[in-house]
């Protein structure tokens, strides 16, 4: 049973004390960028029910974690240099530069306090920037004869808000 | 992938243009459930499916849509899953990443996963991550939303605890409408409900509020707003006493210098409403016992009646059934001399081709414009104003403007699942 104190449980303690890695440098920085689709367009839709590439081990679930991301291991010299470098990359700028600006920040395109505290809320793990999805036109897909599903979509076109310049 | 492929058919929508948004169901009920493995380990399950059951709802509040919850069907039948799972979860490829930061995400053929590492709380908890405004927000995703990157918006990717009580904005009841299409339906009856209220200082003030009742719900209508009342629609007889379940046929305030009477129709039957008590009459003042037949109260008027309204410049209840009109003198107490007639002849078109003909739904006069309208089917007509025939000298008596669209002008009256009406 998780610890709480009060009759509404309001001050549950989290069981595992298992933190998100917050956003300090340049490195996570890029990570962040790269996964909400800043750096390149994501194809959201092909994260669903991908087989794991690596064996499953979440039953081990949070010591395995720790050692796979490999926040934990002592910075090494060159990943000191790493980030430097990625501070004037220039797709690392566009990339913040376009973060900044949809998170209504001063758009400078440095990687300052402000945006880091952005960086580090609490958020939806859908990309901000979704790559255009396949267009499966019905010939090669589906054909009239098929079963439609429960679920039945249609696409009413791209969102100009995602679209890169 | 094979299974998404089939599942995925695109028809673009005819004769919308490109709007926010990019995939969108072309069914209007949806089922969801929250998978059995990926129950929250912070809330009960009922708190859990409480708010899903809220979060479906307030998007049902004000688009097309329709959401059951369905805890029994096989699983493929059903179109949005909804679970919790901590770092690799539900077979899914995304990893979360433990307490802060990413909290939840979503994909647009249904699936909705959330971090249970976060500290989800109940609504108006007032601290932790609102399980009900994430929910609201992925269920967006579902239905097709990308991020918005507009403050206000419930589709902001960051969550912002400082708002307390969050709504469906305007612009994001675009998005979604732009998607799905607005809400549109026959209303039963449409009616602004006048009462005496004392303020604090003792004054007595008269305030309305505009009603539209379908069926066994009705909701208030914010006309200052464009909208409805947070959370409706909600069952009649929760708001309204005494009335029959099923709904009415018309409502007419009798408001003149000597009668201040509030009366719902339905059938053969009429009950007066006590709007200080805010329920219907079971013995009036003058002793009257309700409900009453109509034949009775007002010889000469046939039931059930289609719809009727009070016209204070002449004092007539004008009653509408079929194609004929009949005005009731309130105080000679009987059908005016010459009556009924057509509609046609006593709310002649303006153009011949544009005019109900027959069987309204609803007569309602609008305090906030002044104006008196015959609503049927989804479109509504105004009757030309006397104001307007000033403008206007041509303009024969109570002839009607061109119709409009009603949601075009009340804006989202939207159906709920009757599943989650009691929400």
């Amino acid at each position: 049973e998780r610890l709480f104190h009060q009759r509404d449980h309001s001050d549950l303690q989290s069981l595992n004390q298992h933190q998100a890695q917050p956003i300090t440098d340049p490195h996570t920085a890029e990570l962040f960028l790269s996964k909400y689709g800043f750096l390149k367009p994501v194809n959201w839709e092909e994260f669903l029910h991908e087989e794991p590439d690596e064996p499953d081990f979440s039953f081990l679930e949070f010591s395995e974690l720790n050692i796979e991301e490999g926040f934990a291991t002592p910075r090494s010299r060159d990943a000191n240099l790493q980030n430097d470098q990625k501070l004037h990359d220039p797709q690392f700028i566009t990339a913040l530069r376009d973060f900044q600006r949809l998170s209504g920040l001063p758009v400078t395109g440095v990687f300052d306090e402000a945006t880091k505290k952005a960086m580090n809320q609490p958020r939806c793990g859908v990309p901000d920037i979704e790559a255009e999805i396949a267009d499966p036109s019905p010939n090669n897909t589906t054909d009239k004869n098929m079963d439609q599903t429960s679920s039945e979509v249609t696409e009413t076109g791209r969102n100009p808000a995602v679209r890169r310049r | 992938k094979r299974h998404l492929a089939t599942a995925v058919s695109k028809r673009r929508r005819s004769g919308r243009d490109v709007g926010v948004g990019y995939m969108a169901f072309s069914k209007t009920v949806l089922r969801w459930r929250l998978i059995g493995e990926g129950y929250s380990s912070q809330l009960s399950v009922e708190e859990q499916r409480y708010v899903f059951r809220l979060a479906f709802r307030m998007w049902s509040e004000v688009c097309p849509l329709e959401f059951i919850e369905d805890t029994a069907s096989p699983l493929e039948e059903v179109d949005i899953r909804l679970g919790f799972g901590t770092g690799r979860h539900l077979g899914c490829k995304q990893r979360f990443d433990g307490s802060g930061r990413e909290f939840a995400h979503a994909w647009f053929l249904g699936d909705i996963h959330f971090d249970d590492d976060e500290h989800f709380t109940g609504p108006n908890a007032g601290k932790g991550i609102s399980l009900l405004k994430v929910a609201v927000h992925e269920i967006g995703h579902v239905l097709g939303l990308p991020h918005i990157h507009r403050p206000g918006s419930i589709m902001q990717p960051s969550y912002l605890p400082h708002e307390s009580s969050f709504e469906v904005d305007w612009m994001d009841r675009k998005a979604i409408q732009d998607l799905y299409g607005g809400c549109r339906g026959r209303f039963n009856t449409v009616f602004d409900w006048i009462r005496r209220e004392r303020t604090s200082f003792g004054e007595v003030v008269i305030r309305f509020n505009t009603y539209f009742m379908r069926q066994g719900w009705y909701w208030l209508y914010e006309n200052r707003n464009n909208r409805t009342r947070y959370g409706d629609p909600v069952s009649l007889q929760s708001g309204w006493r005494g009335l029959p379940l099923g709904g009415v046929d018309a409502f007419v305030h009798v408001w003149s210098r000597t009668s201040d009477h509030v009366y719902f129709f339905k059938g053969s039957q009429f009950w007066r409403y006590d709007s200080d008590q805010d329920q219907v009459f079971r013995r009036d003042p003058e002793g009257v016992t309700y409900p009453r037949l109509i034949s009775e109260g007002f010889p000469g008027v046939p039931s059930p009646i289609d719809t009727a309204v009070f016209d204070r410049r002449d004092g007539n209840i004008y009653f509408f059934k079929g194609a004929l009109v009949y005005p009731f003198s309130v105080d000679s107490r009987r059908v005016a001399r010459g009556y009924p007639r057509p509609l046609r002849s006593v709310f002649p078109p303006l153009d011949p081709r544009d005019h109900p003909e027959s069987h309204l739904d609803a007569a309602y006069f609008s305090y906030s414009h002044n104006a008196l309208f015959l609503f049927k089917d989804t479109s509504f007509w105004q009757v030309a104003s006397v104001r307007e025939r000033r403008r206007r000298p041509h303009l024969p008596k109570n002839s009607l403007l061109p119709q409009r669209q009603i949601h075009e002008q009340w804006f989202d009256i939207c159906n709920v699942h009757p599943t989650s009406l009691k929400l």
